[in-house]
């Protein structure tokens, strides 16, 4: 089978300013995968580690560069998937963590769970060795021009209708 | 929002998807992503699928399960990821994207929000592309 891997960096408004950073980043991620899967590895890692190199990207919604919530947070969660056997490891509301992807492939490889959240999830983390960085280091400036302007268009996609948000 | 499917030489699939969420959010709030057949499904037997876009619609229709079934039932990736979203655009109003791959290779890429930043590696090129109708070429 010839190996192969796809990756995507977010959908939606996405400003011209924003757009060579994006295509860089992406490029960037299927590169650190398709070497895993190039050199016999398994589909599992290779799409932790494409994930992984976009959480470090601040281009990109995920890891540092996550957008904020109402009061300023990261709050982030992640999800990996098997298709072998349909084993599943996934996180939410987590914070602190540099990599939610990670943690969730540990939760796939070393828990009896599916989906960790909030402090049970961090629990995890740290009982698996994962280290906490400071809030702050998280946040990106981009991301705070994210939260002021969402103030005013919350929940708005392109379609120009206020989102119905659960 | 950012996501990830691969096939390795095995003919294994593997999804990941990872985000911080949409801007202003609730403190609490649990979007798509961690929520399997929601923003993330593979299954060796027919394909996997990450998704991006607005989380709310896309946990409602179940996308990437979505996306499944339909190639399950004999569509092509890029038919069924395009017809999933679309689906879920015109029933909540919302936009989306989605990345699928199949069983035997074959690439799915569509949104229908504005742009989504997407690439892929096949026979040592990258394809990538942000903007509709767009794929751009480059040596790996």
């Amino acid at each position: 089978m010839q190996p192969i891997i796809i990756v995507h960096g977010g959908a939606g408004d996405i400003p011209e300013s924003r757009i060579n950073g994006k295509l860089e980043g992406v490029k960037e991620a299927v590169r650190v995968g398709y070497k895993i899967l190039s050199s016999g590895g398994s589909a599992l890692d290779s799409v932790e580690a494409a994930v992984v190199s976009m959480e470090n990207d601040e281009y990109f919604n995920a890891g540092y560069g996550s957008v904020l919530n109402v009061r300023g947070e990261v709050e982030m969660e992640a999800s990996i998937m098997c298709g072998k056997n349909l084993d599943v490891g996934a996180v939410t509301l987590i914070r602190d963590f540099k990599h939610p992807i990670s943690i969730a492939h540990k939760v796939l490889t070393d828990s009896p769970h599916s989906l960790l959240g909030g402090e049970g999830a961090k629990i995890f983390a740290l009982d698996k060795g994962f280290e906490t960085v400071p809030p702050e280091s998280l946040i990106s400036e981009n991301a705070k021009h994210a939260l002021e302007s969402s103030k005013n268009e919350f929940g708005r996609t392109e379609i120009g209708v206020k989102g119905d948000v659960g | 929002t950012v996501g990830a499917v691969a096939i390795d030489s095995n003919g294994h699939i593997a999804v990941a998807t990872s985000t911080g969420g949409m801007s202003g959010k609730a403190v609490g709030r649990i979007g798509d992503t961690p929520q399997i057949g929601s923003g993330t499904y593979a299954d060796d037997q027919v394909g996997g699928v990450s998704t991006t876009g607005h989380g709310e619609s896309i946990l409602k229709c179940c996308v990437a399960h979505s996306i499944i079934k339909y190639m399950g039932g004999g569509k092509d990736a890029s038919t069924a990821t395009t017809l999933a979203i679309q689906e879920m655009t015109k029933r909540l109003n919302n936009t989306a994207g989605a990345i699928t791959l199949s069983k035997s290779g074959d690439v799915g890429v569509y949104f229908s929000s504005n742009r989504m930043a997407w690439a892929y590696v096949k026979n040592n090129k990258i394809y990538y592309g942000i903007d509709h109708d767009q794929t751009l070429v480059t040596d790996l």
